[in-house]
């Protein structure tokens, strides 16, 4: 019998209830610019997801507050975003590591990225370790053809950890684009061998990204 | 601006969550774990029109003018939102990436009259 009452007496029940459902799914449908809900064709393991949220979460504490004055209220008309994106790794060379990203990137949107950064989980040697992100050509030429430097960074304190690349602003020119696939290049002496890259301890791009409507722009010229 | 109640009819904020295990969107978005949609309802009268929705200023004076003469455009007032706050959410796109962004304007905090 308490089964069949409902929840409190002034609580929406039957068609009510589900038509403020569906306006609540679609609302948060549009609002987060998706046509449908996302069905996710392979599961991030939690542990991956886990860690990677706790970078995030240290990062966005360490960071300081955005523009001043005019800027900041430019921003304000923007929605901004904030994206984990876990890599796909394939070996190019002995010394070269390819990792993959896949985007969906609505169409019509002017994006600005405001942060991006390569997080990856290295032992470093003694001898200390020199990474080198590349941002590889759509035909794929591999190591030593047509890429673009992106970032570097040396590590000198020896082993086991995560470290950071900030992949700015060579990356900008790939969320202006259409292409939803990115592909990236890592050099290093003996990457391969230094990458962890377990499903735990997947790499990951964390990217913080504004996106402008056209209609606000119109509107404010 | 008031919370709905069963002695009342006029224009309130009426509370509503939507779980989201209930609807099965807790695969994809991570946090929150609902949506607290609420909503406007209620009856406006004339005399309630403008108020509290609107602060007191040069546009209730004008409100106020434009009733007293009795124009027929100012015969309809609706319950409406008057203020609103973001949602913050974190959910995983089609291609499992992590998306955190915070929408603006979802949460209906007050209702009033137009």
């Amino acid at each position: 019998a308490a089964a069949a009452e409902p929840r409190c007496p002034s609580c929406p029940a039957g068609p009510e209830r589900w038509l403020l459902e569906e306006v609540a799914k679609k609302q948060l449908l549009e609002k987060l610019r998706l046509r449908d809900r996302p069905r996710l064709a392979h599961a991030v393991p939690r542990a991956a997801v886990t860690r990677a949220l706790r970078r995030l979460q240290a990062g966005g504490a360490r960071r300081s507050p955005a523009g001043t004055g005019g800027e900041e209220e430019e921003e304000e008309e923007e929605q901004s975003y904030e994206i984990i994106s876990f890599a796909e790794t394939d070996l190019t060379s002995p010394s070269s590591l390819g990792l993959q990203f896949q985007f969906s990137q609505a169409q019509d949107q002017d994006l600005r990225i405001l942060q991006a950064q390569l997080w990856l989980y290295l032992r470093v040697p003694r001898s200390g370790l020199t990474l080198r992100i590349f941002l590889a050509s759509k035909t794929g030429a591999g190591a030593g053809g047509n890429r673009t430097l992106l970032g570097e960074r040396r590590l000198s304190t020896a082993g086991s950890g995560w470290s950071s690349v900030p992949l700015l602003p060579g990356l900008q020119g790939f969320f202006s684009g259409h292409s939803r696939t990115l592909r990236l290049e890592l050099d290093g002496s003996d990457v391969t061998a230094q990458l962890n890259a377990s499903r735990s301890h997947q790499p990951f791009l964390v990217a913080k990204v504004k996106v402008r409507e056209p209609g606000h722009r119109v509107a404010k010229r | 601006s008031l919370r709905c109640s069963q002695n009342s009819d006029l224009c309130c904020r009426r509370d509503f969550y939507v779980d989201f295990r209930d609807i099965g969107w807790n695969d994809w978005i991570i946090k929150p774990e609902g949506y607290q949609i609420n909503y406007c309802v209620g009856q406006c009268p004339l005399h309630v029109a403008g108020s509290p929705g609107m602060a007191s200023s040069f546009h209730t004076a004008v409100f106020n003018l434009v009733k007293a003469n009795n124009v027929q455009a100012s015969g309809h007032s609706c319950c409406v939102p008057t203020r609103r706050r973001p949602l913050s959410v974190l959910y995983f796109d089609r291609n499992s990436n992590i998306v955190k962004t915070d929408i603006p304007d979802m949460i209906v905090d007050s209702c009033g009259c137009s």
